[in-house]
């Protein structure tokens, strides 16, 4: 997989996702 | 000729062979399995691995004996609705979870032993139109559920003596969700397909829905069994029972697809296929363990599948006794599982 497929990856997803997702 | 005929038949190539059967059970009372499972269980300060089986209107605990052997420590009668699935719980000790309905699942039972009253009981978890449910490591489960109007999708934390501790609403998305997963190295992680064929990310501490993303027109009505996070990426093994055959592939029984649940975007990573010369199609509900599938064909097999590599690793033919009805891999990585409809239960190494 490289960045062309699938966008920018964060090795932090999970914690960013949550921080911006609606309470 | 028995022997002959309960040899896995390799379609890979010169190699060991990948799955030994190891020891049979026979439940002579049963006259229809519906499913088959292991539970950690700890009694005189030994803890070891048991076997489940279940029928519609009872559940039965089996124990190890030596050599290659099982024998009843006891049935749980379950006399109201049928028994449909045993829902396992992952690293949990003395505690079978069941569910139990007509087409659909109406209730959720824990079946356990109580030291208090040294009787074995059972008690009810949930009830409700339930549409999908997932045990997890740590004593939980997570449910969806239908009213009319709304979904609910609920974790009930479980007690040791069989009682619900704590509930926490997860966030519903828009269409129903069909199937669980948890994540491998994100403990507070669960993730989920749904009928509208989207995969959706959960935090399970925060109820929050973190991410909902299309898997894609190609592959319908798609069941994610395990996900794994590494890298950055949302790694989701799912199988698509409902997938046509095509020309590249075949019929797919399993694919790992990456998701990137920063971009929503995803790549398939890998495809496990039904071989060519194999007759028949995966009936829904395989059972992914690690990166290792299994799933039962429609012809009475049951196959298994390294889905890392995509490869087809062996199959256990239907015999002369009848054909194979379940597939399941045993807790701790004891082995695989089948089961026909008429009690009898092969545990096989892999």
């Amino acid at each position: 997989c490289s960045e062309s497929d699938l966008g920018p990856i964060s090795l932090n997803w999970f914690e960013e996702l949550s921080t911006e997702a609606p309470p | 000729d028995v022997s002959e005929q309960l040899t896995p038949v390799l379609l890979d190539g010169p190699r060991e062979e990948s799955l030994q059967l190891v020891s049979e059970l026979q439940d002579s009372s049963c006259s229809c399995a519906v499913d088959v499972s292991t539970v950690w269980w700890e009694a005189a300060g030994c803890r070891e691995l048991r076997v489940v089986t279940a029928s519609e209107s009872a559940v039965s605990l089996w124990e190890p004996l030596a050599p290659a052997c099982w024998g009843k420590v006891y049935t749980w009668h379950l006399g109201e609705m049928p028994v449909i699935q045993i829902v396992p719980l992952p690293d949990t000790c003395n505690l079978v979870c069941v569910a139990l309905g007509e087409l659909e699942i109406g209730e959720i039972r824990l079946l356990l032993y109580s030291s208090e009253t040294d009787s074995f009981k059972h008690s009810l978890v949930k009830t409700g139109n339930i549409k999908a449910v997932v045990g997890l490591k740590d004593r939980r489960l997570v449910s969806s559920s239908r009213t009319m109007q709304e979904q609910q999708v609920e974790m009930v934390s479980l007690s040791e003596t069989g009682g619900s501790k704590d509930r926490q609403t997860l966030m519903p998305p828009e269409d129903t969700v069909t199937a669980f997963a948890e994540v491998e190295g994100l403990r507070e992680a669960l993730v989920g397909t749904t009928a509208g064929n989207s995969v959706v990310v959960w935090n399970l501490k925060t109820g929050q829905l973190l991410r909902k993303m299309h898997v894609g027109y190609s592959y319908p009505a798609s069941i994610c069994h395990r996900a794994y996070s590494d890298s950055g990426l949302l790694f989701v093994v799912l199988s698509h029972p409902l997938a046509k055959e095509s020309e590249s592939c075949g019929s797919p029984a399993f694919r790992v697809v990456a998701f990137n649940p920063c971009t929503g975007r995803s790549v398939g990573v890998m495809f496990s296929c039904l071989p060519p010369g194999c007759a028949g199609r995966q009936v829904p509900g395989g059972d992914v363990w690690d990166a290792v599938g299994a799933a039962v064909l429609t012809s009475g097999a049951v196959a298994v599948w390294d889905l890392l590599r995509g490869q087809f690793v062996a199959v256990l033919p239907p015999g002369p006794a009848g054909h194979w009805a379940l597939a399941r891999w045993a807790g701790g990585g004891a082995g695989l599982l089948a089961g026909r409809r008429d009690g009898t239960v092969h545990l096989y190494r892999y």
